[in-house]
């Protein structure tokens, strides 16, 4: 027995020629939010308090697709999701189809906490945000310039990306063993 | 996708996920994150956070699968969160961080890379992104 935390900032095809300008950062910031979190159980926080915690940071960081960051749907938009959930009284909490509000997981854990239900999505979603009083920002907050490439790319390809894939190429110049000019990989 | 899973010196276990979805994906489109049992799950054995291809993921079931192998079969956290991910998920579109309520910690994926990290009580820390 003893604690344990561990975090994830997306899977996919993640190339290891990814380049250090790039990998460095996303290190980095596991490091970081590894270490708020074990700086929290330490300090004798509850699981779910850490856990909260180190998301709110994941979502803070433009690096990682969620909060500030977050993909594009095809319209242009972001939409974003959140899920909380307390292993021994299995009480969870969840939202969808966020525009504005800036750290979705807490809302999910406020839809736990202070509703009889346990998902709320889109404008029902915004609308509890609103009477919570957390905290909302414009929509442009989300959306970085690389993520409005990387829409662009998969328009043009007409495909959908997770988490980090590697950039869309014409299907002409495909070659799954040729290595990126960025190597950054695209997907969520 | 971000997520992180926690237990304390008692066993309590937590679970959180949070994202942005795909890239391109329809206006409207649910994904795995907020899908009780897919993408975040816990309750008294281990907590899970998975993070992929979403579609992949509600389809599996990844995070009850997990739950429900330790549950039913007896199997241990690790064994577990291996043959879910190597047996019940195509390949590239999973991966997922989990604890359990004894402390163990797992981290595997079948996608060729996951940003991930864990620390224990024993003083064990990693960061990695490939195998």
């Amino acid at each position: 027995m003893g604690w344990a935390i561990a975090l994830h900032g997306g899977a996919g095809d993640i190339p290891r020629s990814m380049p250090p300008e790039r990998r460095e950062p996303r290190e980095a910031a596991l490091r970081h939010c590894l270490q708020i979190g074990v700086d929290a159980i330490k300090a004798g926080r509850s699981p779910l308090d850490v856990v909260e915690l180190v998301v709110r940071e994941l979502e803070d960081n433009p690096h990682f697709n969620a909060g500030r960051g977050s993909v594009l749907t095809s319209n242009g938009t972001v939409e974003m999701e959140a899920c909380v959930m307390v292993g021994d009284t299995k009480k969870c909490g969840a939202v969808s189809g966020l525009t504005t509000v800036k750290n979705a997981v807490s809302l999910a854990r406020l839809v736990m906490e202070k509703t009889p239900h346990i998902y709320l999505g889109f404008d029902g979603a915004e609308q509890f945000a609103k009477e919570q009083g957390v905290e909302t920002l414009d929509a442009s907050h989300f959306i970085t310039p690389e993520n409005v490439d990387r829409l662009k790319q998969a328009k043009e390809a007409n495909k959908v990306q997770i988490d980090y894939t590697q950039p869309i190429q014409k299907v002409e110049e495909e070659d799954e063993s040729a290595s990126l000019p960025n190597g950054d990989s695209q997907i969520g | 996708t971000v997520g992180c899973v926690a237990v304390d010196s008692s066993g309590n276990l937590a679970a959180a996920t949070s994202t942005g979805g795909l890239v391109n994906k329809m206006a409207g489109r649910i994904g795995d994150t907020p899908i009780i049992g897919a993408g975040t799950y816990a309750n008294s054995l281990c907590a899970v956070s998975a993070t992929g291809k979403g579609e992949a993921i509600i389809r599996a079931t990844i995070g009850r699968d997990v739950a429900a192998l330790m549950e039913y079969k007896g199997l241990s956290l690790e064994k577990a969160a291996a043959y879910v991910v190597q047996e019940c998920a195509p390949v590239g579109t999973v991966g997922l961080v989990a604890v359990s309520a004894n402390g163990q910690v797992t981290m595997p994926f079948n996608t060729n890379g996951m940003f991930r990290a864990c620390a224990n009580e024993d003083g064990y820390t990693h960061v990695g992104i490939w195998q």
